[in-house]
């Protein structure tokens, strides 16, 4: 904290500052340098995605915690070294042999594996460590509303009094304006800074696939629309919760 | 009372003995970490350190410091190291040699590809017990998400999808085929 970031003389009810709109919701960010805020250590966005909006896998430098306000839906996060372990069952093929495809995984006959997934709903609250990256998809009819509060000041984060989120997928071509020398630059996602030739040899697929990782010509913003089904292994709902009925599993 | 406590403690470790090493392949390298885990004493300055040594054209997977800014210096050969900042610029695009010092902030990512017969170097880091997230390999944050959240975040097909996710087996060192990784300026 600099001196006197606490000397508040007059408070105000605040509104956010920047509005990161993108196809499938927005992002409304307050100033973290508004006064009371920088007092508080805290930065704080609301995020209004639209149904079947995805909020692309971000990260960022503090700690947040985030309560749903309204609407639900499905949450990942990806925690360094957790195992995959949402996994669907087999494909199995006539005489009960796994499926052969292509790709290693496919060989394994199992259409897909993952960290956990969790359904959120209105009311719950949700921490989140600095560096995992969360996702969130909101498979209801309404659009979902989540507030959250990131502790800058908290020793965890290692860099300045900024948040900070760093893009895993999608871009935000609007920038971060809160960030003095960022105002008119586009933030683009990890990839993107990467020469395409790194992430070809790191994930051993094509040159043309790893250019696709930088979303280059891509202005969906960091929530993006889903079209059609978003299949995401994930438990069923428990009974009563939001008063649906479990969904029904595939034999 | 503390000559049976503090006075005590263990202070010192050699991270040049590969037969402790926490991730090893013969024909890549190994990668020790020392932690409040294996000196407890860390814990009371709040550091840790790793220490890597990887053969010619062997590259550690594009990974960020979850928890800690981290200071590499080489002690011994060359890489080509790349780093990405928040704003996914490019920040970093050179080889780093014996005697030289870079700093990794929290949440950068960076790749390094060793180009000459063996590269070295200690990493400390500004937290006990730093983590690393990685973006490619086995144990990536690529591989914990669900192929629906890579297809439409990168609009890939599914079968590509399945590539990033599953084709890389290391976890942390992979080889390279060599030849130049970076093309001209950065994209900002």
């Amino acid at each position: 904290q600099w001196p006197n970031e606490c000397q508040l003389d007059q408070l105000n009810a605040l509104e956010p500052s920047q509005i990161i709109k993108s196809e499938g919701g927005r992002i409304e960010v307050w100033d973290h340098r508004a006064p009371q805020l920088r007092c508080s250590g805290f930065a704080f966005e609301r995020f209004i995605i639209e149904s079947q909006g995805l909020y692309l896998p971000t990260f960022f430098n503090a700690g947040k915690l985030t309560f749903v306000v309204h609407g639900r839906g499905l949450m990942g996060k990806v925690v360094p070294g957790c195992a995959e372990t949402f996994m669907d069952s087999p494909v199995f093929q006539q005489g009960g042999q796994f499926g052969e495809g292509q790709g290693q995984g496919q060989s394994q006959g199992f259409r897909d594996m993952h960290q956990k997934v969790e359904h959120i709903r209105c009311g719950d609250t949700t921490a989140t460590p600095p560096g995992v990256a969360q996702w969130i998809y909101n498979n209801g009819d309404e659009p979902l509303i989540l507030v959250s509060a990131a502790d800058i000041a908290n020793n965890q984060n290692q860099l300045d009094r900024n948040l900070r989120p760093f893009l895993i997928a999608g871009n935000n071509p609007q920038g971060q304006q809160w960030l003095q020398g960022r105002e008119q630059q586009p933030q683009n996602n990890i990839f993107s800074g990467f020469a395409p030739e790194i992430l070809a040899q790191a994930f051993k697929i094509k040159l043309e696939t790893a250019q696709q990782l930088q979303n280059q010509q891509d202005n969906r913003g960091n929530i993006v629309k889903v079209k059609g089904p978003f299949g995401v292994i994930r438990p069923p709902l428990r009974r009563g919760q939001g008063g649906q009925q479990p969904q029904e599993e595939g034999n | 009372g503390i000559e049976e406590t503090l006075c005590t403690m263990r202070c010192t470790e050699n991270l040049d003995d590969p037969s402790s090493a926490d991730v090893y392949k013969p024909s890549l390298g190994y990668i020790s970490t020392l932690n409040s885990y294996n000196l407890p004493i860390l814990s009371y300055l709040r550091l840790s350190a790793l220490r890597g040594s990887i053969r010619n054209n062997a590259m550690v997977l594009p990974q960020w410091n979850v928890n800690a800014n981290a200071a590499l210096y080489v002690t011994n050969g060359k890489a080509h190291i790349q780093m990405v900042n928040d704003n996914g610029q490019r920040v970093f695009d050179q080889e780093i040699s014996s005697g030289q010092l870079i700093v990794v902030p929290q949440g950068f990512s960076v790749s390094k590809r060793a180009t000459s017969d063996k590269f070295e170097w200690i990493e400390f880091k500004t937290n006990e017990n730093a983590q690393i997230n990685t973006l490619a390999g086995r144990t990536s944050v690529m591989t914990g998400l669900p192929l629906e959240v890579i297809t439409n975040g990168f609009q890939i097909s599914p079968q590509e999808a399945r590539k990033v996710k599953f084709s890389t087996l290391e976890t942390t060192l992979t080889h390279t085929s060599g030849g130049p990784m970076s093309y001209g300026r950065p994209r900002v």
